[in-house]
């Protein structure tokens, strides 16, 4: 939906770049086991499309001629260093294992949980949030959300699916995004354009 | 040693 928008308006307005290296940052540590572990033709074909389209989000933000003298980065503020350094200090106390890769999945299980956060204080601050990018962060946090039931469904039914630090991770990702899926579904409802209270 | 598997989620 992201790549969408950017390619078809050649304009990333209102988009938050910070955001968007977080998550390629977030693919990068997380699916290193693409080297070594096979799980399946989806789940291969699906870590590749990630790491590709943050990849190349990235690359229209900040190199493409005419996209980036749409990127507001003025308005796009959030510090880096605030989410990363707690998540890796976290990750790095609260693992399963102690070994480079697991440390590096754990980190980015939590950065991925609060790398929305430089996004929803961007469209705060912005007075016309486009279509397609509320759209883009309903879909977002919807995706998570999803995955909450899925971790229900296999917890009823597999005898040891026990995944505490995803599903800690996944309901408070889930949960960042309440108060903007409250005024994304109240304008829906009402027709009008996405407007957040500052 | 907990039974990790492996991380067969996205």
């Amino acid at each position: 939906v992201l790549l969408l928008k950017i390619r078809a308006t050649r304009s990333c307005r209102g988009i938050s770049l910070k955001t968007q290296e977080l998550y390629a940052l977030v693919f990068i540590c997380r699916y290193l086991d693409l080297f070594y572990s096979y799980i399946s033709l989806y789940n291969t074909v699906m870590k590749v499309t990630y790491l590709a389209t943050a990849f190349s989000i990235v690359r229209y933000m900040r190199f493409d001629k005419v996209v980036r003298q749409t990127y507001d980065k003025e308005q796009d503020t959030f510090r880096y260093i605030f989410l990363i350094a707690p998540c890796a200090l976290l990750a790095l106390v609260l693992n399963h294992r102690f070994s480079p890769t697991e440390v590096l999945w754990t980190f980015s299980i939590y950065l991925e949980a609060v790398a929305i956060l430089p996004q929803l204080v961007l469209m705060q601050r912005t007075q016309n949030i486009d279509n397609l990018t509320a759209n883009y962060v309903a879909l977002l946090g919807a995706y998570r959300g999803f995955y909450i039931l899925n971790w229900i469904y296999r917890f009823a039914t597999e005898k040891h699916y026990r995944q505490w630090i995803v599903w800690i991770s996944g309901v408070a990702q889930t949960a960042l995004y309440a108060d903007f899926f409250y005024y994304y579904a109240l304008c829906w409802k009402a027709n009008q354009r996405l407007q957040l209270p500052a | 040693d907990e039974d990790l598997g492996e991380h067969d989620e996205l």
